[in-house]
């Protein structure tokens, strides 16, 4: 389970300050599938950037099964994120030059899995996003909504016991996007995986759960 | 009004031939507003892009104002783009470490407008998709569908005749979405704009007055 407690983000931009998160408590509970939305600009990306340790918060504590997790230092949240956390980021940051097969590796890679395991997992992967006939391509050769897949893939790798997704279907025709939508359920199914999906698409949304609106910085709904 | 004959699209991908484009005829009406659905890689961006002249058919010829244009020069190209064409692409294509409004600035820039007609008409246009409290920050600054919007101010700088826009509210909420259609509209019935937009979203494929499907490559419908 992921807690945030009052929770702020703020960035510094041309000499101002920009609240970006204005005081957050959440509590994602373990197997639940969690739909964020609110308007461009409210600050979901950024709640999904802190509760998945890839930035740290200006003030408040993030709660990893009760362990205080935002103070640990770069590396070891680094380690804790490998281990647990899937993220799929918004404009997918797939690494260029690098193929669709060996991007989605790249986590297992990290964790130091035998090349052999990590070949067929990924292919796997790949096969299930439906990707498997492009895995020696590279990002650049692939269409948005490709990359798109990918980048998800790529998340799922490692198997994490959270997966924080942000507009996982944005560039997907609405087969597409139900078939990832399937292969995620599927997956939280067997496996207890948590899902934080990042939506501006109305039938995700419905598929969650439990659904929380950000508005300027701060939380509506629960 | 353009026209595209028997066009298609062949890249070469990890040394084999992938036919993006297998043959597609389209007429696109002054004034219209085209709708281009279909799904993940069935060849909606490459068509646009090669609307747009921003690259060259394999086969096949396409033509403005029944005008021959796909064996221009990419000079010759890329000056009849600047007059007549502003393109939304998918991945936004922002300049880095230059601002929303120098971004907004560049079609202006590069067709001698003065630079106090050019801030001017930028920032008029960076408020109509609601960002000009941020004309001073880098993409990097801004969340996805912030960037989107800059995008979108930047396609209609030069006010083209013929604006493409590649998916342009995908990480928009339902309600900047609504926003962005309208100024869209809005300019199309003040100036005669022709509008292609390929989208995922039926909301905005159903505003449009004709609609195209994607397959594999081929065109259905008219
Ligand atoms: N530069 C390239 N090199 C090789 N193949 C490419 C290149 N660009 C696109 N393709 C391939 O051409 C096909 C059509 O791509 P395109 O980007 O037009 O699809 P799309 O309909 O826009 O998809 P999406 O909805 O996912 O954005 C896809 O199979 C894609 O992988
Ligand atoms: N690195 C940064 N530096 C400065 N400001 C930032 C940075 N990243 C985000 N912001 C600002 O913080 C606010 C929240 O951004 P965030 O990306 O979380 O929004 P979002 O809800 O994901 O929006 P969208 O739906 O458009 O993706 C926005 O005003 C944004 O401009
Ligand atoms: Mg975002
Ligand atoms: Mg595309």
């Amino acid at each position: 389970s992921v807690r945030l407690d009052a929770v702020t983000k703020v960035y510094a931009v041309s000499g101002q300050e920009l609240p970006a998160l204005r005081g957050i408590s959440l509590e994602i509970n373990p197997g639940e599938v969690l739909a964020l939305v609110g308007s461009s600009g409210s600050g979901k990306s950024t709640l999904l950037h802190l509760s998945g340790l890839l930035d740290r918060p200006t003030t408040g504590s993030i709660f990893y099964e009760n362990r205080r997790v935002d103070q640990l230092s770069p590396s070891e949240r680094a380690v804790l994120r490998s281990r647990r956390v899937g993220f799929v980021f918004q404009n997918f940051q797939l690494i260029p030059r690098t193929t669709a097969l060996e991007n989605v590796e790249m986590p297992l890679l990290y964790q130091g899995v035998p090349s052999r395991e990590r070949h067929e997992r990924a292919r796997m992967l790949l096969s299930s996003v439906g990707m498997s006939d492009r895995e020696r391509n590279f990002p650049s050769q692939l269409s948005g909504g490709q990359q798109q897949r990918v980048a998800i893939a790529r998340a799922l790798a490692a198997s994490p016991g959270l997966l924080l997704a942000d507009e996982p279907t944005g560039n997907l025709d609405s087969r597409s996007a139900s078939s990832i939508l399937d292969l995620l359920l599927t997956l939280k199914e067997r496996s207890g995986m948590t899902l934080v999906l990042v939506t501006h698409d109305q039938e995700l949304a419905r598929v969650a759960k439990r659904l929380v609106r950000v508005r300027d910085g701060l939380l509506e709904g629960s």
